[in-house]
């Protein structure tokens, strides 16, 4: 009944966009907010 | 068509292998407790983020039925656009029957072509799948697969040695109590939290603190002398040490992980994690933290 998974920690997609030198040009091209994927994170406006 | 919205913040770097078909085709996906879906790229896909991933082909699979139903999942970097389908997902050693989940026909833009992983599994609550697809968790309880409703999570500072534990806790991971803390939100595991020390007052008094607020350079040689970052938590203190909270990147420098969101809103992501193992309890909607 209890079951493992493991799991393997990666590079950094911001360190592999560092070192091929795309960073500064994603930035550029994505803005991006990441509390913007909590729209219900407050539904009574309470924080 | 159902719309889950979902971001993510350049840092996913923790996942595992599941596969999916018979005879099974292998992926690895991310273990999302802010999203409910399962989705991987297909073969049907000519976008380059598929083509650079793993790509399930439902034609080589006897298990696999289409439903005709489309999905598409927008994310702040981009978006997928897929087909759902249903087939046989085990996960570890749970094997999952007529799971559905999307095929990719579609990854605009550049966030997926750079990713180590070729798929998302979600682990929030249902209400945030996509309309009539129950999530995998959900189903591996359905199908009576696990001890109890839960699944918990350690994640090592080390390549190899992370844990997502489907349907217990095991106690090597920790030590010290539990805290369960009540889940106030049922969908994406939000907990309330009462305050961070050092992050609301700073250091100075005076204005936003800078190194919570953004990512920033701190001199590595300093590092052991910055403070702790304490979370408070249904009245329980979660100290995070500068070690934990900062690193060594590429060319040498260290930098914090903090990063800036919009609103009230911390998301407990890695870093916390790392030092606090979590357990997701669906059978009392809380969340339990233990020191790793």
């Amino acid at each position: 009944g209890v079951t493992r998974l493991p799991l393997e920690r990666g590079k950094k997609l911001r360190e592999v966009l560092r070192e091929k030198d795309l960073l500064q040009q994603f930035f550029q091209q994505h803005h991006y907010d990441i509390g913007a994927k909590f729209p219900h994170a407050f539904p009574n406006g309470t924080g | 068509v159902a719309t889950e919205p979902l971001l993510n913040a350049l840092d996913v770097e923790y996942y595992g292998t599941i596969s999916i078909g018979t005879p099974p085709q292998d992926f690895s996906v991310v273990f999302d407790t802010g999203s409910s879906d399962l989705w991987v790229p297909s073969v049907s896909c000519p976008s380059l983020a598929c083509q650079t991933h793993q790509m399930f082909d439902p034609s080589q699979s006897s298990t696999y039925k289409s439903t005709g139903l489309s999905l598409s999942i927008h994310y702040g970097t981009g978006e997928m656009e897929g087909t759902v389908g249903s087939d046989t997902v085990t996960v570890a050693s749970l094997v999952d029957t007529n799971q559905l989940f999307g095929l990719s026909t579609a990854e605009p833009g550049q966030f997926f072509v750079h990713v180590q992983f070729d798929g998302i599994l979600g682990l929030g609550y249902p209400n945030l799948a996509a309309d009539g697809i129950t999530p995998v968790f959900d189903n591996l309880v359905n199908q009576s697969l696990l001890q109890e409703n839960l699944f918990s999570v350690y994640l090592s500072r080390e390549a190899a040695g992370s844990m997502v534990i489907f349907g217990g806790i095991d106690e090597s991971y920790f030590t010290g109590p539990i805290n369960w803390i009540p889940v106030s939100y049922q969908g994406y595991w939000q907990i309330s939290m009462d305050r961070d020390y050092f992050c609301s007052t700073g250091v100075t008094g005076a204005g936003s603190p800078p190194l919570c607020s953004l990512q920033h350079s701190v001199n590595c040689s300093s590092i052991p002398a910055m403070p702790d970052v304490i979370f408070v938590i249904d009245g329980v203190q979660y100290p995070v040490s500068a070690l934990a909270y900062t690193e060594q990147v590429s060319g040498g420098s260290c930098m914090s992980s903090f990063q800036d969101t919009s609103g009230d809103l911390w998301i407990l992501g890695d870093v916390f994690i790392r030092v606090y193992y979590s357990i997701f309890d669906r059978a009392n909607n809380r969340v339990g933290l233990a020191k790793a």
